[in-house]
C-alpha cells in the first residue's frame, strides 16, 4: 500500500 | 529548503572543524549528538528502500555518518574524549526519548513500524537540542565555534518553516501537520538562544547565557 506521505524532505 | 539543508550541513562541518582543529569537544553535548544519531537512523531507515534523488540519499548518508563520527571523536579519541564535560552534560535523555516514542505510537499517519519510527524521529528532533542548550548555559565563555554550531543548527529548521509556507501556497494538497508543529516547536526552543547569540554578535563579545 501507499506510504502515508511522500517523504521528500530531510 | 536548500538554504535550510545547507545550514544543517554547515552546522555539522563547523562542529567537526572545531573538534578536529582544537582537538577539544568542550561545551559540546554528547547527549545531543547521540539523540541526533538516533534521529537520523530512525528517520532514514528508508535510505535503501525508497529513492527520491541522489541529493537526498547523499545528504541522508552524510548526516548519519557525520553524527557517528562526532560521537566516535567524543567517546573514543584519546585526546578529544578527555575534554568532554561529562559532569556538566547530565540531561536525562530518557525524558525526551520515551515521551517522543509514546507520542509517535499514538499520533502518526499510519500504524506501521517504519512510520512510527519516522514520526518518532520528527518528535525527538524537535527536542534533541535541549541537552546542548542546558550545557551551554552551564558553560562560561562558550567558544565561538560551538555557539555558531548551535546557531546554524537552529536556523536550519527555521528556514524549513519558510519552505513549508512556500510549498503550502504553491503545491496543492501539501499538508504535513506532524512535521510543521514539531518544526515550530524546534525553532521556538532556540528563540532564547538566538536572542543572546545575536546580542553577543552585535557587541562582538563571546556568548555567555544567563543562568
Amino acid at each position: 500500500d501507499e506510504p502515508a506521505e511522500a517523504k521528500d524532505e530531510l | 529548503r536548500e538554504a535550510g539543508d545547507m545550514t544543517h550541513l554547515f552546522s555539522i562541518i563547523v562542529l567537526l572543524l572545531k573538534i578536529n582543529a582544537t582537538k577539544s569537544c568542550s561545551g559540546v553535548s554528547l547527549k545531543t549528538q547521540e539523540l541526533y544519531l538516533l534521529v537520523f537512523v530512525t528517520r532514514y531507515l528508508d535510505l535503501f528502500q525508497s529513492y527520491i534523488s541522489l541529493y537526498n540519499s547523499c545528504m541522508k548518508f552524510i548526516f548519519i555518518v557525520s553524527s557517528g563520527c562526532i560521537i566516535g571523536y567524543m567517546r573514543k579519541h584519546k585526546v578529544v574524549s578527555q575534554t568532554y564535560d561529562a559532569e556538566q552534560d547530565t540531561f536525562r535523555v530518557a525524558f525526551l526519548v520515551w515521551p517522543s516514542f509514546l507520542l509517535a505510537a499514538v499520533i502518526n499517519q499510519k500504524l506501521s513500524v517504519m512510520e512510527i519510527l519516522w514520526t518518532f524521529s520528527i518528535y525527538l528532533e524537535s527536542v534533541a537540542i535541549l541537552p546542548q542548550l542546558v550545557l551551554l548555559q552551564r558553560t562560561k565563555n562558550v567558544d565561538n565555534l560551538t555557539s555558531n554550531y548551535v546557531f546554524l543548527l537552529g536556523s536550519y529548521r527555521g528556514l524549513y518553516l519558510l519552505n513549508w509556507i512556500y510549498r503550502c501556497l504553491t503545491e496543492e494538497g501539501y499538508r504535513q501537520w506532524i512535521v510543521w508543529i514539531s518544526g515550530l516547536l524546534q525553532t521556538a526552543i532556540y528563540c532564547d538562544f538566538f536572542y543572546y547569540y545575536l546580542k553577543s554578535w552585535r557587541k562582538n563579545e563571546r556568548l555567555s547565557l544567563p543562568s
